[in-house]
């Protein structure tokens, strides 16, 4: 929240569209104001009402460079939009920048979103550095509904809740890399460097980095779903495949192989499977195993079929993972395989398993890969 | 993935001063060899903590490429009036 916490005294707050931009018909315009709106009265007892004319607390415009209000724009990219918090005359008031390009899906910006986030500032809420927030202040693209926990407890702080309001289901806040508790969806290499994936967030852990960048699966791969689950580097193929339910795509680098998603079936899986919970090509056999439930099967990336004799149980393969609690794991969350060792993730453990030696030989914290 | 830093030192300080004139209230006018610039040094450790990088108070790759990120123009720290 801003200091001093300014807020509107009364739930129903006034809003006057001024001007429109022209990359966007004006229905659309009015959809994105108005969708941006509720965003934030489905979450608190504001209600907002439009005017056709005279002064609106929300005063809603598109304006490039200096503007009127002595806080200039910047011409392209840079600055997207800003707002003023709740107050007389200024308060309230949200403009645009009219020299970026405006959208309504995930190509330049997307009006909504930007819309979405400003009202906030609007309606008293300032800036948060949860990358997963709304009020994060760098533009990201998301579908869904677009506030996440950090947001909606901001906003209530303010207003307080909806009593009438529909469950809504909030952004889930970013996870914290060195929670003693985090397990992981996914990791894999990608080029040198290691992806580690978890819900909506993937870390970045560059060789050249000093600490893992986090960001939001989509708005690095907007045509990737939200969630992965498994995923692992061919480096000979220089090929990447993350899978997701019963879909998998391809990446070369960062960017997405045309032909992709496939059907996890093609690899010759059979119909029955609906997930993988990991995959990890083993470099010095060419095999990729592919772990579902608690069983994994071997696929032959060479001649691109599954070897005879799979599935095979996870526990009878792989023994001596064992949980604090004594239990055997049978399951596994993510893989990786490197000089010799494979690394298999379960909740907030990994396990160094010798190939060689065919034994565990090291636990370890998920997150030491994170360098916690 | 990471955009190109600027060749030119002058540009990629540039920028750092814009940006955090604009969005941290650094003054105009207060500051002296960038290398001695103790205002700018801490604005940077403000922006670095507030976006969870590692706190240098430097203009190292990865402050700029949040720098350059396309972003919202409300300012994290100054206080509205």
């Amino acid at each position: 929240l801003f200091p001093r916490k300014p807020k509107w005294q009364n739930t129903l707050v006034t809003f006057r569209v001024t001007n429109y931009t022209p990359d966007l018909e004006k229905e659309d315009v009015d959809r994105a104001i108005h969708n941006a709106l509720k965003v934030w009265s489905v979450v608190t007892p504001l209600k907002f009402k439009r005017l056709r004319e005279g002064i609106a607390d929300i005063m809603i415009s598109f304006g490039r460079r200096e503007h009127g209000d002595h806080n200039p724009f910047d011409g392209p990219e840079g600055l997207l939009a800003h707002a003023y918090p709740p107050g007389i005359g200024i308060g309230g008031d949200t403009h645009f920048d009219e020299d970026e390009i405006w959208t309504k899906d995930s190509h330049a910006y997307n009006l909504f979103l930007v819309a979405a986030h400003e009202f906030g500032h609007a309606l008293g809420m300032a800036h948060s550095n949860d990358p997963g927030s709304l009020m994060y202040p760098v533009y990201s693209y998301t579908s869904g509904f677009p506030l996440s926990e950090d947001d909606i407890k901001g906003i209530q702080e303010l207003y307080g809740p909806n009593p009438d309001h529909k469950k809504v289901k909030p952004q889930p806040e970013a996870p914290k890399k060195c929670d003693p508790e985090l397990s992981i969806d996914a990791v894999t290499e990608l080029r040198g460097e290691v992806l580690i994936f978890k819900d909506r967030y993937f870390w970045r852990v560059h060789p050249q980095f000093t600490e893992p960048e986090l960001a939001l699966i989509q708005s690095t791969w907007p045509q990737l779903p939200k969630k992965v689950n498994a995923a692992y580097e061919n480096s000979e193929k220089d090929i990447v495949i993350i899978f997701s339910g019963i879909r998998m795509w391809a990446l070369n680098g960062y960017t997405l192989v045309p032909g992709y998603p496939k059907y996890i079936h093609t690899l010759g899986l059979p119909k029955s499977i609906r997930k993988i919970d990991a995959a990890v090509y083993i470099s010095d056999t060419g095999k990729t195993l592919l772990f579902t439930d608690e069983e994994y099967w071997s696929y032959n990336e060479q001649s691109g079929t599954m070897d005879h004799g799979y599935p095979r149980s996870i526990k009878d393969d792989f023994p001596g993972m064992q949980e604090r609690d004594g239990d055997e794991v049978d399951e596994v969350d993510a893989a990786t395989y490197k000089n010799g060792y494979l690394y298999l993730y379960h909740e907030n453990l990994q396990y160094e398993y010798s190939y060689n030696r065919r034994k565990v030989v090291r636990m370890m914290k998920a997150n030491d890969l994170l360098n916690c | 993935f990471t955009k190109p830093v600027p060749a030119n030192k002058t540009d990629t300080w540039l920028l750092g001063e814009r940006y955090l004139r604009r969005f941290y209230g650094m003054q105009p006018g207060l500051l002296g060899n960038p290398k001695s610039s103790d205002v700018m040094t801490e604005k940077i450790r403000a922006m670095q903590s507030f976006f969870k990088l590692e706190v240098t108070g430097k203009l190292d790759d990865n402050t700029l490429e949040v720098m350059k990120k396309a972003r919202c123009g409300v300012p994290e720290v100054a206080e509205y009036n």
